[in-house]
């Protein structure tokens, strides 16, 4: 899941 | 971006901004622990490096350069500006035992084994935990300032709130991170008895100090 890695986040 | 979230941020950025004031106005920075200072912007440094590769939103990066130069702001504050006030004898904690763990888990437990991927999960594992030598400090000092308090409750009830984002985004977008959540668990589970003590104590208006 390549959404996992692109921590979208603070 | 939920409310959850949103809260969250802003809470961590009150915080954050409450305690450069309390600094700043008091020219003080004393019942601050400098360990969990420093702790907090390696968090931030590993954690944000992603900021010259991914580009999220202006949001996202706007909050980013915020945290790393407000973290750096408050150890240039602790550490050169207002060193005298630095209260070091009552800052001891040893932060080789929150480093190294951190590092080991990172290095274990991780989505992929990248260095971004692997210093951005130690950063979460760490951040978890930057906070014990602030929560020793004023175990060993046995009170805290009001000011102090509230910048412990913002900071505590910043990841609260994102937990309840991860539930929501769980159940909205099927999205979830079990390495943030779990970390942002055992982050959230420290702050509870200092939670307790701020709602049963600072607001009522009764100083902050711990029960003899």
């Amino acid at each position: 899941n390549r959404n996992t890695r692109l921590h979208d986040e603070l | 971006m939920n409310i959850f979230r949103l809260i969250g941020d802003l809470s961590h950025l009150f915080a954050i901004i409450i305690l450069l004031l309390k600094i700043w106005k008091t020219r003080s920075c004393a019942g601050i622990s400098g360990r969990s200072q420093i702790l907090f912007a390696l968090v931030f440094c590993t954690r944000y490096l992603d900021l010259f590769t991914h580009y999220i939103s202006l949001y996202n990066s706007l909050m980013k350069i915020f945290y790393l130069t407000s973290s750096f702001g408050t150890i240039y504050l602790m550490f050169f500006k207002f060193k005298a006030t630095y209260d070091r004898n009552h800052d001891t904690f040893r932060v080789e035992f929150l480093l190294i763990p951190s590092a080991v888990l990172a290095l274990l437990i991780n989505h992929e084994f990248d260095v971004l991927e692997i210093l951005w999960t130690f950063s979460i594992y760490l951040e978890s935990v930057a906070i014990l030598p602030q929560l020793f400090m004023v175990s060993k000092t046995g009170e805290a300032e009001s000011i102090t308090s509230h910048y412990l409750f913002a900071l505590g009830a910043y990841r609260g709130f994102y937990i309840l984002n991860w539930i929501y985004r769980y159940y909205s977008e099927g999205f979830y991170d079990l390495i943030a959540i779990l970390a942002g668990i055992v982050q959230t589970v420290l702050y509870c008895d200092f939670f307790y003590l701020y709602i049963t104590k600072v607001l009522k208006g009764q100083k902050f100090s711990l029960p003899a």
